[in-house]
Order: structure tokens, then sequence, then C-alpha cells
């Protein structure tokens, strides 16, 4: 018998559930955690989160973000007070295969479209076992960070293209996205060169020559954007990455914190070590089900596969046109720290995105967000109707991480809130 | 040794990306296709990120093959006739 994770101690007096969705014909196995909301789960919302990558585990999201407890340096759980899911059931998912302790015998997808197929019937099956999450009309949101900006947008159109779905979907939430990289690619230089609100990083010739290569990457991004052909998505990953992102990553600073330097492992977060020996520990794994031996953080295999089929320049942006024209409420949020998905970008891309009420939105003036726990202005958010772009001050790439109770703010806001802030 | 062609490469970068790729490469017709933008990025890529052209792949294999072991005492294994080929295993 499998263990129950509970005697993990992490959050041992809620619910929760671990297990696999296998795909059988194609030997993929997808590997989740779900814990129960700590205040009503017969009543409160449901929140899939997914960490991006491309290839990164949504392990890192529960135990270093918004999960129910972090791992200290002896390897023990600790409470996190702020965890998501004070007042929503919350599913942690790792996709897509071979990331985490989801694994295929064969081969995995390298494709955020192929992606989402899996993703949607994941949650089909998930709700068939589990009605009592949604038979009551609870909401069902689906958030995320960083390559989940491509995510996201694709796999809740997948979801909303079956009608006769068994579960809801009530809004999306993207974290320091990656979704618009023909705008948000702009943002790179001004990032780091003093113009998101803390001083340049990079001297003036770095900046000048990133000035100099935008042309060319831009005109990439855009023939990538015309043919979605890999002939030209990849080489316009190529040349960018190494034209916009390298400068900034020589300097050895955290690409996900522009206040900090990169210290030990890829991830540039020594305490993401730690949740990898925790989860490598046999009583963990035998506690969860894992059917992996090994844990990674991040399978970089992964990442390259999804770069070299041009997925990472694709304009998966246009799905959220098509989602906010449906209504379907959409939260972006950045925190202002970050470089890699930064502030300024995701501001751009909202600004400019073509949908129904465009002009009303960028007309918006941008205004203070008091965050309700800590009831400090923690923000500035702009909106109109369904859409809302919130900058969080003091947040690097993971918000969650940086500023718990404003992210906690943030999202039981949007989700209890009538999707307002 | 070129430091410009550590790996020696032999091939045209486009001939050796389509052979990565797994892809039937037509270069007259991809020549018509792909704007001279790209094209100059693909020659330039060749020169300037060798290692990244050697690395171009885009299948997924198991990492640690040897390392998956099935479990089999599950709580609940869910079907749904309407999604074949899928079904949950749950603790």
């Amino acid at each position: 018998k499998i263990k129950d994770p509970k005697i993990l101690g992490i959050d041992p007096n809620v619910t929760q559930y671990t297990g696999y969705l296998d795909v059988e014909d194609e030997d993929k196995h997808f590997f989740f955690w779900t814990f129960e909301s700590r205040n009503d789960p017969a009543k409160d919302p449901v929140i899939l989160w997914l960490n991006g990558g491309p290839g990164c585990s949504s392990l890192t999201g529960l135990f270093f973000e918004l999960g129910p407890s972090s791992i200290g340096p002896d390897l023990k759980p600790i409470g996190n007070p702020y965890s998501w899911n004070s007042n929503a059931t919350v599913i942690f998912l790792d996709q897509p295969v071979n990331v985490g302790f989801s694994y295929s015998g064969s081969s995995g997808v390298s494709n955020t479209v192929a992606a989402g197929k899996d993703v949607y019937n994941f949650l089909e099956l998930f709700f068939d076992q589990f009605p009592e999450y949604v038979n009551k009309g609870q909401d069902f949101h689906i958030a995320g960070e960083s390559y989940a900006g491509h995510y996201i947008p694709v796999f809740a159109s997948e979801i909303l293209s079956h009608k006769d779905r068994n579960f809801n979907l009530t809004s999306v939430l993207i974290g320091n996205g990656l979704t618009d990289p023909l705008t948000q690619y702009n943002y790179y230089e001004p990032m780091a060169c003093g113009e998101g609100g803390e001083p340049s990083v990079l001297p003036s010739e770095e900046c000048s020559a990133m000035e100099d290569s935008l042309e060319r990457c831009l005109g990439l991004i855009e023939s990538c954007y015309d043919s979605q052909s890999v002939w030209s998505c990849v080489p316009a990953t190529i040349y960018c990455n190494n034209a916009q992102l390298a400068p900034y990553q020589r300097t050895g600073r955290n690409v996900y914190d522009i206040r900090k330097d990169c210290e030990g492992g890829n991830l540039c977060y020594p305490t993401l070590q730690d949740i990898d020996d925790y989860l490598n520990q046999d009583y963990v794994k035998e506690a969860v089900g894992a059917e992996v031996d090994h844990y990674e953080s991040c399978n970089f295999d992964i990442n390259r596969n999804f770069l070299f089929a041009g997925d990472w320049m694709k304009p998966y942006h246009t799905a959220v046109t098509d989602l906010l024209n449906q209504d379907l409420p959409i939260l972006v949020y950045a925190g202002d720290k970050d470089f890699i998905c930064n502030w300024l970008g995701n501001k751009a891309w909202t600004d400019v995105l073509p949908w129904k009420y465009d002009e009303e939105f960028a007309s918006q003036k941008v205004r203070n967000w008091t965050a309700s726990i800590t009831d400090e202005v923690a923000g500035e958010v702009k909106s109109y109707k369904h859409f809302t772009y919130l900058r969080v001050f003091n947040g690097g790439h993971m918000v969650p991480f940086d500023v718990p109770e404003n992210a906690l703010s943030m999202v039981n806001e949007w989700i209890h809130g009538g999707f307002s802030l | 040794i070129s430091l410009q062609r550590p790996l020696g490469l032999d091939k045209d970068v486009l001939l050796q990306a389509a052979e990565k790729f797994g892809l039937d490469l037509d270069l007259d017709h991809l020549l018509k296709e792909l704007d001279s933008n790209v094209l100059d990025a693909w020659a330039q890529i060749e020169h300037l990120y060798p290692n990244q052209v050697m690395s171009l792949e885009t299948s997924t294999k198991p990492k640690f093959p040897e390392a998956i072991k099935t479990k089999k005492d599950w709580d609940f294994v869910v079907k749904n006739d309407a999604i074949e080929n899928y079904q949950l295993r749950v603790n």
C-alpha cells in the first residue's frame, strides 16, 4: 500500500491526494498532488497551478512559492501560513512528461499545444473522480508563471473548446509570463539598463549592443509569428536569447531578481536543492506514490526541445485574445524585480493586445493596489471589464516566494472578489 | 582546428538542422519560403553558436528509464469511456 501523503507533515490537517494520469497508448504518466482548502473545501474554488521552464516541476511552486510548506536545510517541512490553499483547493501538476515525478517510457511532447490536450484530459478524469469539487458550482481557475504564460492561454482555449466538459473554467492567472515575445523582447534592455525601477546592471556599451541587435531580433520573431515554422522560430530564439538575455546572464546576476546575484544551482536559489533532496528521499517517494526514482526540479532536455521545436517564440498571445473575447477573466501579474519576464514587457503586451475592449483597456489609468492582508500599497493595477494587469512591488519572477502575504492577497481578492483588485 | 567551427560541421547548417529535427529538407522550396533575414540568421548561427546547432533535437527521451518503478496499490483507478486511453490513479 502506498502511504498516505499526510504522514509527511505537509499540511497534515487537510485532505490531500497524489497520483498519476496515465495516457496508456503513449505511455505517458503525469504526477499530481492536491491539497484541499484549509477553509471550506466543499465550497471554495479549485486552482490548478503550473510552473513553467519549460521543463520545470510544479512541485517547485508547491515547496518554494505558494504551497502549504517549504523545505528547510534539515529537509523538514516548514508550514506556510500564506499558502494559496488558505481559501482554495490547489492542484500541482507536473507537466509535460519527463518533468518532476511525471514520466514517459517512450517519448514526450515538445510543444505547448500537445501539452494542452493532456492537461484537459487530466482535468476531466480528476473531476470525474472528485465531483465534490465542482458539483456545487465551485469555480475553477488555472494559475501559473513564467513559461506558463505560453501554456495557460493554450490550455484554457483547449478547455473552452470542449463544450461538454464536466467542470467550469472560471478565470486564469498568468504571473511573470512569456506570452507575446515580439512585444516583450523590446524590454530586456530597458529593464537591465535602469528603466525598470532599479539601477542599470550593465555597462553602457552592453546596453548599446542590446539596442543594436534588437531590430534584427524583432524581425526574426516577426517571421516566426508569420510562418510559425520551425525554420523561422528556431533562429529567432537562438539569436534573440543570445543577444537580449545573455549579456545580463554574463553578469552573474539572478535573472529572476535584479536585486540579487545568482547563488549556486541552475536556478539561482540554493534552497531549491533542499527541495530536490527532500523529494529524493525514499520515504517521501513512497508516501506520494512516485514511480520515478530520481527527482529533478527542471529537466533541461525538455527546455532545449521546446526551444528547438520553435515553441519559445510562437505567438500564443493570440489565444489570450480569443479567451478575452469569450469573456474569460484574465489576470496578468508581474513582480517588478524580475528580469527574464519583466513587468515592463508584461505591461506592454497587455496594452497592445487586440481584443474587443482593447481601446478601453489601453486608456485606463494605472492606480495603486492595496493588498488586503497587509493593508499596504503593494502594486499598481490597470483593469477594464474582465482583463487586469498588476505590477507587484518587490516581487521577483516568483512572486509568492518574495512577497507571500501580498501574493495571497492578490489571489484571494481575484478568486473571491469578482475578478477585480 | 577553427575556433569558429570547433565541432567540425561539415554540412550546410540547414541540412544539419533538418537532420536533427527529423525533417526532409527540400532546400529549393525552403529557400523560397524563408525570407533573407531568416536565412542570414541561420548562416550566422552556424558560426556564432555552433554548440547550439549541434544540440538541435526536439524529441524527449526518458531521462532515467531505469529509475521508473510502477506501483500497483492505488486507492482509486478512474477511467471514462469518453476519454479513451486515459486513466487516473489516485492515492
